[in-house]
């Protein structure tokens, strides 16, 4: 009882313990699945959720923003991109400019383009990858849900926001499906709703493009956390796109109802879109858990923005 | 960062892929 409480062994040794019973967890998971069995994901509980949402990452996420604004001196350039290129594997044959020492900052060198014949844009199939990235799941939407990964999944009316953007969208519509979100946005007898989730990793090309012809009609910004998108944390988190911050590029195909949504992360905060002057992503002036509205159709212009397959369309922005 | 694609399309609309796969821009996604 005379003993001190000792809080750093404490500490360590409690952390140490999660740790390895976490490993432990995993090592069990993977002889499972060796064995042919699937094995649920194990989500994160509320109060985990609520732990991780109470870490500062708009902040931490803005002040590495400007710190990778800072201009590197020249001689300095080459040994810094070059750990990052080989911590993360850019491929920088393909980058539009080889020379590290022609980008000022990281930041620059993240928003590499490449070079105009790197990545064809196939012709003979109407929808494409708009971004470099791993495919972390997709499939056909059912019951308002969209899984981020295998059998954990979101709420398609929560990520998207409510359905308020139909005047901009000229679309006939029956009195009874307004009870089912999911409903609404289908407006063609017989089509389905489908999702695809592209997850771009620290050494991608962070730039996107238009994945097939469409006209993007509206605009909806969330502001919001800035959790890791990886996909390990996609499988330890329920609803993490609809935490983080997000634009939402919503409008019309050949088919019908179409949108892009650009996810925002820790490290890479804000989003760009280029034909939006307007948008500005990641700042201290939005709270999280509201949403801002802006339409592309105008008295001058009724049919928004129009973009064909493979158009430079945005790019993802350190902090 | 993530892009999530939202779309309506015929029932018969397949994607031509699979979960993890590394995936480039101009890529196709699926097919109809």
């Amino acid at each position: 009882l005379q003993a001190r409480v000792r809080p750093l062994p404490l500490l360590i040794a409690t952390g140490s313990g999660y740790l390895g019973y976490n490993q432990y967890e995993r090592y069990k998971d993977r002889n499972l699945e060796k064995l042919g069995i699937e094995v649920p994901p194990r989500l994160a509980n509320e109060l985990q959720v609520n732990i991780y949402k109470t870490i500062p990452t708009r902040l931490l996420s803005r002040a590495w923003g400007r710190l990778n604004q800072v201009d590197l001196p020249v001689w300095l350039r080459k040994p810094i991109y070059s750990l990052y290129i080989w911590t993360f594997g850019v491929n920088m044959k393909e980058a539009a400019v080889e020379d590290l020492q022609h980008y000022k900052n990281l930041g620059e060198f993240f928003r590499r383009k490449l070079k105009p014949q790197a990545r064809p844009v196939c012709g003979s199939h109407c929808v494409i990858s708009p971004a470099d990235g791993k495919i972390l799941h997709f499939g056909r939407v059912k019951n308002c849900e969209v899984e981020q990964v295998k059998g954990v999944t979101y709420s398609l009316e929560t990520f998207l926001g409510p359905y308020t953007w139909t005047e901009s969208l000229d679309i006939n519509r029956h009195e009874d499906d307004h009870n089912n979100f999911q409903n609404l946005l289908v407006t063609k007898k017989g089509n389905d709703l489908f999702h695809c989730v592209v997850y771009l990793a620290p050494g991608d090309y962070h730039c996107f493009h238009s994945p097939t012809d469409w006209r993007v009609s509206h605009r909806r910004h969330f502001p919001g956390s800035l959790m890791s998108v990886n996909p390990g944390i996609a499988r330890w988190i329920k609803e993490l796109f609809c935490h983080n911050e997000r634009v939402v590029l919503s409008g019309e195909w050949r088919h019908g109802f179409f949108s892009l949504t650009a996810v925002g992360a820790t490290n890479v905060g804000s989003i760009r879109i280029y034909f939006d002057k307007e948008l500005r992503t990641n700042n201290p002036r939005y709270s999280k858990g509201s949403y801002n509205d802006f339409s592309y159709i105008s008295n001058n212009n009724q049919e928004g923005v129009s973009l064909r397959k493979g158009e430079h369309l945005g790019e993802f922005n350190l902090g | 960062s993530t892009i999530v694609l939202l779309f309506e399309a015929p029932q018969d609309f397949t994607f031509n892929l699979t979960a993890g796969q590394k995936i480039r821009f101009g890529e196709p996604l699926g097919t109809m």
